[in-house]
């Protein structure tokens, strides 16, 4: 009577793709476009490269609804040929499931906009990559959505020219709904331009307008670095997997070894605590010893707290820039605090604090938020950063009044994990830590911003008399 | 340089767990106890049974944290003896992959819960079942998180007792916060009673309080049935699968054997128009064809609208017995609306507005949320509910005033595919049909309170000469 049965993670998806962001055509352009556009900045600062970026959505009018063809070409690092068909095919592949900041995490997002163009128009995903050996692989795949594989369809095997071509080319075609979601597709390019300024974007859109977004700057920040994990991070499965695929004989240097900056003095200073042999080996350890040994790591409060060198922030003044840039306000300043962490995760905030020139004045604060150099879009009310900016803030201590003065917040995360809420990256959960420095960050901007207007206002009087 | 790989769907949601409802030790507790009283309010529902549920959430002292064994127990439909690894221990895994109203979609939270329990104390699930038949299960279970499998560590079949013992009792052990949760778990069993007046619930807390929550009616609702898809929820992978499993040797005959509600008349009209050979073999379309066909059932607007005797409201009556036992309000009016549908899937909106008594006056209307009769406890200002009472509704409109005025908004409803946003069931999508519905039900009944309260102030008025 009750059908039991499994389902795959591509199945799982596709029947639940509006909690991943393919609610409606509309939405699914502007997803498509974001997942794509993510992949290939990551991709060029993953070899240290400036991104170029090339979208074009054009109307593909062999079908009866409303059909485009979307392509980005970026010259990020490529793919590896024999690796292709899975990253592109099979869902919650990919090479991201490691603790460094990157804006890629799920090894889903690309692999949601193939499969929803799949299922609205039945055409294979085109892809055309290289890692800038001798060969440029060629492929047209569809997903096998029951078994969660890719299905090639075409593979080519072209010689690589000279000079080497490297980089990535994805063309899908899908329905879409360009007039109701190409006002958030225009901002979101123009908000990662703000937040790569060393990142050159085109976006061609089916009206024929192109869109250019030059970069103000060649010099990459520096890149970030993989970690391992930090003890305040661990739970009972991590250990367990760590022990069972070390080499280490004894405790102490499977703690060194396993452990984000547990160096020698903390590891014989944490043992002796615990009462922990040293040379125990860890592959002795029962089970409810591990539940002690994890216990005693996420307590621990001696260990030194996870090196921030591992993220890869803005900075105060990139961050001025680009708001300069993309805003032109009166007045701007901007804060990086101090790396802070979050259940054993890095984090940086930066904030900047816009006032008056082009900043539109809209009777509130106008939000601007990034996680790992991504413009969040959406539901803007339900993020922390919202609720600091609307809820925790007192302006008025600051003689700010957000009703009638224009004024823009820009807050940017940066992490080896942000806390998304949703699979579609859509807003970030209010963990104490990360709201507290986004508040300390915004109080410290808005009394700079308080002693400008002061400034100002003193001498707007005396200017009267 | 690039690690490529899979991760299973165990591995996935391990990693993102606060995704679905596994934030922290606090959280974690109110989740697992939804989670499992969930599943044991579908099972009891399935055979037509007024649950009975008793749970236990009990310190245990033989670890150094802060951990419990949270037991479950109902009278539901049991689980098969042979399914029950995989039930429990099987991300993706489950009997509700159907289109029906339930609480369960996922396959997911059970799970989500025994996996919590066993990353942080390395416990395995204790589960024991009959579906009342000779024998009684009993597992205990840990799931292999990196290969998505469930490890049996034990298993006894027992001889059922006379009379036969029929239901499912589960337990696991969990690090937990009862302090930070106490007050939303009291409020979720409340709010379940209120929402399923047939059921009966128990709960023992960690200080050793019993809650006793009686049912008010032995007699459940006519139940839910599952439907086949309606055409206007089509798109080509589901329509590709369909051909591919069906016996039907024309297309006349496919449309109607594999449609909801889609009849001879309609059928025939619907090939008529889009010029279709009713006696083509659909094995033998093509994939561009099966993309015309796909369009052709979306956007024929004579098919009949899914056939709603396939929901389980909980009607007017019912619901104002609910709020009057739970809020005992002066006034309370409740409202079903005609059922609706949102992209092919077939809703009803139920809604009660509860004035005075023992409403709290706290400057804001006070809002509940539920959906299939599931308890919303969080993210309320992040669903569609909260937008339309706070965003849409013109309260003055009605010479009402939410911040003078004592008033309660409950607001439910119940659909084969509610539009959650997260896989933690948290909160509602702004679909336009569900925002609409719940707006005008709301109009209605503020009408009706605006009447009763314009009434009340004469008569008081009348009384002060
Ligand atoms: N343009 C690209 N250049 C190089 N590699 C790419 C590109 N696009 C995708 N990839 C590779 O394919 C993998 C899968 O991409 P996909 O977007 O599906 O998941 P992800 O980026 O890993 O995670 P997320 O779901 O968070 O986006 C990536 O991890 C990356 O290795
Ligand atoms: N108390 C119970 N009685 C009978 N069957 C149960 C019970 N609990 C779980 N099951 C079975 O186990 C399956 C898996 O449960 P699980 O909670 O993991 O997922 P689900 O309920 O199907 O979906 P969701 O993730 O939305 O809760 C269910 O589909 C159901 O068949
Ligand atoms: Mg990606
Ligand atoms: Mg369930």
């Amino acid at each position: 009577r009750q059908e039991f049965r499994e389902i795959s993670p591509s199945e799982f998806f596709y029947r639940h793709r509006e909690i991943v962001g393919f609610t409606n055509p509309a939405r699914a352009v502007y997803t498509s476009i974001r997942e794509f556009v993510e992949n290939s900045l990551d991709a060029a600062e993953s070899i240290g490269v400036p991104p170029d970026i090339h979208v074009s959505l054009i109307r593909d009018e062999g079908f009866e609804f409303e059909v485009y063809r979307l392509r980005v070409e970026d010259n990020g690092s490529g793919i590896p040929g024999e690796y292709i068909p899975y990253a592109f095919g099979k869902i919650l592949y990919g090479s991201k499931h490691t603790l460094k900041q990157m804006r890629g995490i799920f090894g889903l997002g690309g692999k949601m906009a193939i499969l929803y163009g799949q299922i609205t128009t039945n055409r294979p995903v085109h892809i055309i990559s290289s890692i800038g050996d001798r060969y440029i692989y060629e492929y047209r795949l569809l997903i096998d959505i029951e078994k969660n594989n890719p299905i090639i369809v075409e593979r080519n095997v072209h010689r690589n020219g000279s000079p080497r071509w490297r980089g990535t080319i994805i063309e899908i075609f899908l329905e879409g709904d360009y007039q109701r979601s190409s006002i958030k597709i225009i901002e979101y390019f123009k908000e990662t331009a703000m937040a790569n300024p060393y990142a050159e974007l085109t976006f061609i859109d089916p009206y024929g307008i192109l869109y250019t977004f030059m970069r103000s700057t060649r010099r990459l920040p520096a890149s970030s670095r993989e970690v391992k994990p930090h003890p305040h991070g661990v739970d009972v499965e991590t250990l367990r997997k760590m022990i069972n695929s070390t080499n280490c004989k004894t405790l102490r240097e499977f703690l060194i070894e396993n452990f984000h900056r547990v160096g020698e003095a903390t590891t014989d200073k944490f043992l002796k605590k615990y009462s922990l042999d040293p040379a125990r080996d860890p592959a002795s350890l029962t089970p409810s010893e591990i539940v002690d040994l994890a216990y005693a790591l996420k307590n621990f409060d001696e260990f030194l707290p996870p090196d921030p060198s591992c993220l890869s922030p803005l900075g105060e003044e990139l961050l001025v820039e680009g708001v300069k840039k993309e805003l032109n306000p009166e007045f701007v300043t901007a804060i990086q605090r101090k790396p802070s962490t979050y259940s054993g995760y890095p984090f940086i905030v930066e904030v900047a604090l816009a006032y008056g020139g082009g900043i539109p004045q809209t009777g509130r604060i106008t939000l601007y938020r990034f996680a790992n150099k991504i413009p969040l879009l959406y539901d803007e009310s339900s993020d922390v950063s919202w609720k600091v900016v609307n809820q925790i803030i007192d302006w008025k201590h600051y003689k700010i009044d957000p009703a009638k003065d224009p004024i823009a917040v820009i807050v940017h995360i940066c992490s080896t994990r942000i806390p998304y809420r949703t699979l579609g990256k859509e807003f970030i959960a209010d963990r104490p830590e990360i709201e507290a420095e986004i508040t300390r960050a915004i109080r410290i901007a808005a009394r700079r911003l308080s002693e400008y207007l002061s400034h100002k206002r003193r001498v707007e009087k005396a200017r009267e008399y």
